[in-house]
This record gives structure tokens, sequence and C-alpha cells, in this order.
């Protein structure tokens, strides 16, 4: 069963002093890069695992139950999320949770990549929730097109071509979900808006 | 209609036209209002003189206390929305920035793009942010100790031992895990980072951050190594590029303090996504 054995090991090993400083050889460097990403998949995994559990209706303790398939995004930050980027199906919503660490309640802004303009956030009452595209800017796409292919062996083809944002109010130590479909036709009072740009001489 | 303002909420940040700089910012619900500067410089890496210790891995050692400016005028693009405006400015081919004012948040975040760093000239490069603003600080200012109580540092100034200045930058720096900042009589001014860097206030007023180094000489301390990291993609090799966030903060005097303990949790502990693709009649 998935654990997080990988990063309890690589945790304790990058608290080497050449670790914490950056004062390592290069190829010690890569090792510790390595083990952490092992161990960040592997927790990946756990995560995934148990919001899958927690947000079953059917399991009754038994998270074996689970019919749903969760997966993250590591290279997000430079707008690399296949899940956020495909095509959602009309009649299915990509479903978005958000898990608090802390404990205290918080609103944070989610920001995913997206290729369609036309989609409407609802919460899970299902109430829509004020959203925000925004393009996704050259330095950011050029960023994806090096490192993605570097860090995955994937030859990324696609950019993504919006941020799309929206505020993600959170409980403590807890979740919310959030539910993103396509508008079959936008309407006038949606609550989302394409940012308008100006550049000054 | 020589500045321009951007935030939805209730921070303000006014940008020159002309210079595309960052010229002011503004709380429109506490009233602080601080004139502010910020660009990016970097420091080329000593790589040993009549002292023979060159810049490295484990030593910071800069060849003179006066850093290159990356651009004195950026082109800028500004983004408004409802929800967040954000200002994309492109200091040098490879230094660029995106600040963002959110409407719920009354702190700047300031996302910078780094390399990757030119070294064909044969000059290491020590590449910081730096951010003036017009305030009376005496020397002091305040770095984390280890993410937990800050701790007042005065420049050029060790409380434990008489302190020879041989090195006015690099004898400055203190490690940056959670932050620093800066007071006068009025005003806080802080800065919280995303990552370990290192910090300092070389002058009252400023607070500079490090946020990427290249160099191209070990500092004979035991590594063996340039700290020269690359990024490969078949054949061709090239300088790692760093991408991050810091967060600016101008607060009342002594109201600064509630905002670090919050934010710098929040910063990391970021919330986890997870995604999946369901059938919108079944959701639950």
């Amino acid at each position: 069963s998935p654990n997080t054995d990988g990063l309890g090991d690589a945790l304790g090993i990058a608290q080497h002093h050449d670790a914490v400083t950056g004062t390592a050889k290069q190829h010690t460097t890569n090792d510790y890069a390595k083990r952490l990403a092992i161990g960040a998949t592997e927790a990946e995994i756990v995560v995934d695992s148990a919001l899958s559990c927690l947000l079953s209706s059917e399991t009754n303790g038994n998270c074996t139950a689970s019919k749903s398939t969760f997966s993250q995004c590591q290279l997000l930050n430079i707008s690399f999320c296949p899940p956020t980027e495909e095509d959602i199906p009309q009649g299915k919503s990509l479903v978005v949770v958000a898990y608090n660490p802390l404990s205290w309640s918080r609103t944070d802004m989610i920001r995913i990549p997206v290729n369609n303009d036309n989609l409407v956030v609802k919460d899970s009452t299902g109430n829509v929730v004020e959203s925000q595209y925004l393009e996704v800017d050259t330095v950011t796409a050029k960023l994806r097109k090096v490192y993605v292919e570097a860090y995955t062996g994937i030859s990324d083809k696609h950019a993504a071509k919006y941020w799309l944002i929206f505020p993600a109010s959170v409980p403590p130590l807890g979740w919310n979900t959030y539910f993103i479909s396509k508008e079959a036709e936008k309407a006038g009072n949606i609550d989302s808006y394409v940012s308008a740009a100006d550049q000054p001489t | 209609e020589e500045t321009i303002e951007i935030g939805p909420g209730n921070l303000k940040l006014s940008f020159s036209s002309t210079s595309g700089q960052l010229k002011r910012m503004f709380n429109a619900k506490t009233g602080v209002d601080i004139p502010v500067q910020q660009s990016y410089l970097w420091y080329s890496s000593s790589t040993g003189d009549s002292d023979g210790q060159a810049s490295g891995a484990y030593i910071f050692r800069p060849t003179g206390s006066t850093p290159s400016v990356a651009s004195r005028s950026v082109p800028l693009k500004i983004i408004r929305g409802h929800l967040v405006d954000e200002v994309h400015q492109q200091f040098s081919p490879w230094i660029s920035q995106i600040i963002r004012v959110y409407k719920h948040q009354e702190h700047a975040e300031f996302e910078f793009t780094v390399g990757p760093i030119p070294v064909d000239d044969s000059i290491g490069k020590e590449v910081i942010t730096r951010l003036t603003a017009n305030m009376a600080t005496d020397k002091v200012f305040y770095t984390d100790s280890n993410a937990r109580d800050f701790i007042k540092r005065i420049r050029d100034y060790r409380a434990d031992w008489p302190l020879t200045v041989t090195q006015p930058v690099a004898g400055n720096y203190y490690p940056i895990n959670l932050g620093i900042y800066m007071e006068d009589r009025n005003s806080e001014f802080s800065v919280l980072v995303d990552r370990a860097t290192g910090g300092s206030s070389i002058k009252d007023g400023e607070i500079e951050l490090m946020l990427h180094r290249r160099m191209l000489n070990d500092d004979s301390r035991g590594v063996g190594e340039p700290l020269d990291e690359l990024v490969c993609l078949n054949v061709t090799c090239e300088g790692l590029t760093v991408r991050g966030n810091y967060y600016v903060s101008i607060n009342k005097r002594g109201a600064g303090a509630q905002w670090r303990r919050t934010a710098g949790q929040e910063i990391y502990s970021p919330l986890i996504l997870a995604f999946s693709h369901e059938d919108s009649e079944k959701w639950k």
C-alpha cells in the first residue's frame, strides 16, 4: 500500500549540512533531488487515496470502495497540469479538492492552467464562484517548454492558454471541493472575467 | 498620467509610466503610505585577489560593494481584473517579474524568474532584488532565526564582539528562512520569502534578497566545484532558472508581527490541490 517512507528517508538525508546550505557536489545535489522527488511522488499517492476515501459517500469506513481517482500537479508554477488542461466533456466536471493543513480557516486564490475561457466554477453547494482568466505569459510558456521535458521526459507540444483564478475558502485541517464545467452558453451573470491588459509606453 | 495605480482591494501600488518602476505602496485601510523602489541587480563574484578567496558555494564575496543594475527602466504590462491585478516586468532577457495584488489580500506578491544567468563574459553573478523605502532605519533591521523569532540586526555591529568590517556587503548578510523587516517611527516594511535565502539591509531604508547565484570558481572550502548547476535537454545545457515568490507588506509600527506570523505559516503550508473528472450529476 502507498506510504510516506520514501519521503521520510529523503527528509532525513536532506538534513545533512551540505543539503541544507547547498554546499554539496553536484552529483550529491542531484541525488538529494531524486530522493525528494521519489518521496513527494509517493506522498502524493497517499494524499490522493486519502482524499478519495474522504470524499466517497459509499465507503462506510471501507476506503477501497471509493471510485474517484485524484492526481496532483508538481509543475503547476510553470503552468503544466494535464488534468486541468484537458477538455472537459459536456456533463462532466473538473473536480478540484483543496486541503488546508493549517489549524485556521483560510481563503486563498487557486490558479490553474486551462485551455477554455468558457468555464464556470461552482462550490460544493452549487453556487457560482467568482473567477478570472489571465493569459499565460510568454516567460512561463518558455520555462514550461524547457523544464517539462527536462523533468518528465514528456515532449510538451501544447502550452496552456489561460490561468483560471478563483478564491477557495477552506476550513481548518479540512477540505473544500470546487467543480469546474463548461457552460453551453455563457450567461451574463456567470461572474467570470477575462482580464484587460494595457501596455503603457 | 505619470503614474499607474494597481490593486483591486485596499492595497495600492503605483508605478512610473515612464520608467516602469514601482514608486509607492499605499494601504487605504491602514493609511500607511511608503514611497518604494524595487529593482534587480547583480554582484560580480570575486575570483580572488590579494586575499585569494573566491566567491563560491560556501562563501559570498562580491568584487565590490556596488552591484550592477539589471535595468533602470523596464517595459511593463498591466493586467487588471476583479480578483487580481498583475504587473508584468521584463528587467533583462534573463530577469522578469510579475507583481500580483489580490482583492482580498493586503500584501503584494512578487513572482521572480531569474536565469539562466549568462557567464559568457567569464564573470560569475549573484543576483539580488532590492527594495528601497523612504525610511530612516538607523542601521537596524530584523531577520528571522530559523523561521522562529525575528532578531534585531545592526549593520556593521555584533553585540558579542568588536567587529572589524572587511566585507561591507557579505559581512552584513544574514540567513533568511521566513523574512526580513525594517521599521521607522511610524511604519514597518516586511518581506517574507518562500525559500531559504540570504538578505540584508546595506543602507538605511533598503532591503535586499539574494535570489540566484552562478559562478565559475570554487571557493576552496571543500566542495571542490564552482556553483554552476545546469539543466540539460538532449545535448544542450544551460544555467538553471529559478522561479519563486516573495511577499511585501506595509503596516503601522507594531502591527506587522501578526501578518508575518500568519502569512509565514500560509506560505510554508500551501493548500494541497488534487484534481479529478466526475459526472456532474453524481458529484458530492
